[in-house]
């Protein structure tokens, strides 16, 4: 289960509070996956008090406020929920999945969603495996994705390690790369690792289109162990 | 089985000693807390096998919030979910002024009387605060399909309420309170500034706990 509580001492008009929480959660807690199953009990709260003094942020979303403190908001509740991931029960890596140049975001975010909740990915990336088709898969049998958005000859994945050194090309416009396997696996050591995939902006072709980001972690032997007594 | 393995995680209550080298550069050593919160971390022992650390969680202003909550989408939603909604939608998203929340034991699928459960909890810190309407957010998390200790946690919130205090030791005891399988607490803070207001520093503070059961789809 997923629990929040975030406090701000800043003035908020109550009819701002939702759409400020919401705008965040979709781009922090609803972006995270561990394991791939939903909770019953799942709540993020976001509380204001006001008490710091000023004028309350006006729930406009194109009031100055309102869009630095959507801003803060969002950024905070990113950080905290990377947090969950790094503890994700049994992990041994924090993934970013960037899916970029996509005509449609909710068809990224689906895709996204979907190579973050692959268990075939998530135990290659246990294993250090550079499984870029496991992660092609995963892309190709997303539900619910736009036609058009995803095309095959249009469609790239790389590894982006932490440490700013060279992206490691994996698939470039459908075609595999001649992959370093020595360099891929010492990318892969790192308990950081970003999974990027260009769309291409599918069947028109147009760059710098919409962009979705998912956080989540491997799976490995721990996960089993803690989870096949936890009741008990 | 589980004994016989140096890498299991027991799902266990989490103490200082447990927390793995590797993970406590993401504690905070120190913070920056909002004006007008104060919270607490206070032992219960929802789980029979807790017998000292820290299993509920209060976090209470001095004065009204405006709140906004998002919950789980799961069909079957727990009955802190339900009694929070129900809060929430009746105070329009004002004068909230607490959130309580209890690891160990989920309250989830546990019928009517896991209802009156989560009722009573928010009712018993509403009454601790001297407020006679819904004023407090519930939040469980444990295990599915068994009934809280009632008793035990209503007993035990007064002594919550009185502990309220607004240090970083606090905070960080009020995060740790909220852990299952955590194998750390979860909590961080920061200070910004509104364009309006450009002298006056605000501050925001969040604790979060997850490790399994974690991919959220909260509306």
């Amino acid at each position: 289960t997923l629990l929040g509580v975030v406090c701000t001492d800043a003035p908020i008009d109550a009819a701002a509070m939702k759409g400020l929480l919401l705008h965040a959660v979709s781009r922090s807690f609803n972006s995270i996956s561990v394991d791939g199953d939903t909770s019953t009990n799942d709540t993020i709260a976001l509380l204001a008090n006001g008490t710091a003094g000023g004028s309350a942020v006006p729930a406009s979303p194109s009031s100055p406020d309102y869009i630095a403190l959507q801003e803060v908001l969002t950024s905070f509740t990113q950080s905290l929920s990377q947090l969950v991931v790094r503890d994700g029960e049994g992990a041994t890596k924090f993934v970013t999945v960037r899916v970029q140049n996509s005509p449609c975001y909710d068809s990224a975010r689906r895709i996204a969603s979907t190579i973050a909740r692959s268990p075939l990915v998530k135990t290659a990336l246990y294993g250090r495996d550079a499984n870029w088709g496991r992660i092609l898969c995963a892309i190709g049998y997303t539900e619910g994705v736009t036609d058009g958005v995803v095309v095959p000859e249009r469609t790239s994945v790389s590894f982006k390690p932490v440490d700013g050194s060279p992206i490691l090309k994996l698939l470039v416009n459908g075609e595999p790369e001649t992959v370093d396997e020595q360099r891929a696996s010492a990318i892969l050591q790192n308990e950081d690792l970003e999974i990027v995939v260009d769309l291409g902006g599918g069947a028109k072709g147009e760059v710098g289109g919409e962009e979705a980001v998912y956080w989540f972690c491997d799976f490995s032997h721990e996960y089993v162990t803690i989870n096949g007594d936890y009741r008990t | 089985i589980a004994t016989s393995r140096n890498q299991v995680r027991f799902y266990n209550v989490l103490h200082d000693t447990s927390i793995p080298d590797a993970k406590r550069k993401h504690i905070p050593s120190d913070g920056t807390y909002p004006k007008g919160f104060r919270v607490s971390g206070t032992h219960v022992g929802v789980k029979a096998s807790n017998t000292k650390f820290p299993d509920l969680a209060l976090i209470s202003s001095d004065e009204p919030c405006n709140a906004a909550a998002v919950f789980t989408t799961n069909k079957f939603q727990a009955a802190p979910v339900q009694v929070s909604k129900a809060t929430l939608n009746s105070r329009q998203g004002k004068g909230v002024q607490s959130v309580v929340i209890n690891s160990g034991c989920a309250n989830a699928v546990t019928g009517k009387g896991g209802l009156e459960d989560a009722q009573s909890m928010g009712a018993t810190v509403d009454k601790c605060a001297g407020l006679s309407e819904p004023s407090t957010i519930v939040m469980s998390t444990g295990v599915i399909g068994q009934r809280l200790p009632i008793a035990k946690i209503l007993d035990k919130i007064p002594t919550a309420h009185s502990n309220l205090a607004s240090t970083h030791n606090a905070w960080l005891a009020t995060a740790r309170s909220i852990c299952t399988t955590d194998t750390f607490p979860k909590l961080i803070s920061q200070t910004f500034t509104l364009p309006s207001s450009p002298g006056i520093t605000y501050s925001v503070a969040g604790m979060t706990k997850g490790a399994g059961m974690i991919h959220p789809n909260m509306a």
